[in-house]
Parts: structure tokens; sequence; C-alpha cells
């Protein structure tokens, strides 16, 4: 563990946080996309498949169950929680989210580490995860304003795989043959499809007024 | 095995 991977835990931790936060408290999940919500629980639940099975740390397990919790809980409540449902903007929220699941898997099947199940499966959430943000910045640019909670939210899901590239040149330098080409490079696409999200962001910042 | 995958990783 490393200052950068801690950073970047923190910062994942605290961006599903705020979402729980705006749709637990405030009953609202305006401008936030079930599509990329129900990604990520695909994510989690494929990439901690080995939750039971290969223990690393207290902490690590700990973190897998909050996310697969709050993953799939945010999933419930945008679904099935009549007063935050009704906030939910399906018209708008229209990205073809499957389409994006089948070319990973095939991907994951095309190019792995290793053949096996779990890590076939690991391998197509790191792809789906690279993705998975595009209905939510979709949905963005179609419903033009969004307010500071689900701004800060998709800022902190950015940012977090932002710092985990850090952690993971961090670790190229530190542990000998510590190279991982597919992480890298799913983590770096990632990463740059917040690009102009993060322009706009900042751009706020400097002007003061709401995320455009 | 441990030190040298990203599986410890979140």
């Amino acid at each position: 563990m490393n200052i950068f991977r801690l950073a970047g835990d923190m910062t994942h931790l605290a961006s599903v946080l705020v979402l729980l936060l705006k749709i637990h408290t405030i009953k609202s999940c305006a401008g936030v996309s079930l599509r990329t919500q129900e990604l990520y629980a695909i994510v989690f639940a494929t990439r901690y498949l080995d939750i039971f099975t290969s223990f690393v740390s207290v902490y690590n397990t700990f973190m897998k169950l909050v996310f697969l919790g709050s993953s799939f809980s945010i999933v419930w409540y945008m679904r099935y929680h009549k007063a935050v449902h009704r906030t939910y903007d399906r018209e708008q929220d229209t990205f073809r989210h499957w389409f994006l699941v089948l070319p990973c898997l095939v991907l994951a099947l095309l190019i792995h580490e290793k053949f096996t199940f779990l890590e076939v499966l690991w391998t197509f959430s790191l792809y789906l995860e690279a993705v998975a943000i595009l209905p939510q910045l979709v949905l963005l640019q179609r419903t033009r304003n969004i307010d500071n909670l689900t701004g800060q939210y998709i800022f902190l899901l950015g940012g977090y795989r932002g710092l985990y590239i850090l952690n993971w040149i961090y670790r190229y330098f530190t542990e000998p043959h510590f190279v991982h080409w597919i992480t890298w490079i799913a983590g770096l696409v990632q990463t740059l499809l917040y690009a102009d999200f993060f322009y706009y962001y900042f751009l706020r910042f400097i002007g003061g007024r709401g995320v455009e | 095995k441990g030190s040298d995958s990203p599986k410890d990783e979140l």
C-alpha cells in the first residue's frame, strides 16, 4: 500500500458516499445515470469474485464489501425506491450500455494475463470500468446543468483512477517485476474519458458557476 | 504472489 493508492481508495470511497448522501438524504438521483450505476455494479461483482477465496487484508475485504454493497444499493434505490425513482431521468438516460458489456467480454477473452475463469472476468471488469462512465457523461451533456453533488460525485470518481495511475508508476519503480499493461492501459483510457469533464469542472471553480 | 499482482488492489 502506498499513499497514492490510499488516496485513490479514499477518493473512490468519497465518490460513493457523496452519491449515497445525495440519494439517501434528499431522495433525489436527478442527473445521475442508472446505466452507469448498473455497469459499476457489474464491474465490482466481476472484479471481487475472489473476495472469499483470496484474503489480502481486512482493509481490502472491507473496502470490497463497501463498494459491492453501495453500488448494488444505489441501483436498487434508483430502480425501486418510489421517491428516488421519481427523480430518475429515464428519457435522457438512454445510452445503450449493454452494447458496452459484450465487446468488453470479448476483449477480455482475447486479451488477458491468464486464461482462467476468475482472471478473464477480472480483466473484463477492468475493461468495463474504463467505459462505465460513458452513459453518465452522455446524460451530463443532455441535462446541461447538474447540481453540485452530482458534479462532485463524477469528479471524485474520475479522480480515483488518476491517483491509481500514480500508484502504478510508484509500484513500477519500487517493485521489480510490477508490469501490468492491461491494468495500466484500461486505467489510462478510463481517466482520459474524464478529460473534458475535468476541464469544465475546473472552469466552474474558476468561474464560480454551475457545471455547464 | 500478492506483491507483484494488482489483485491486491481494489
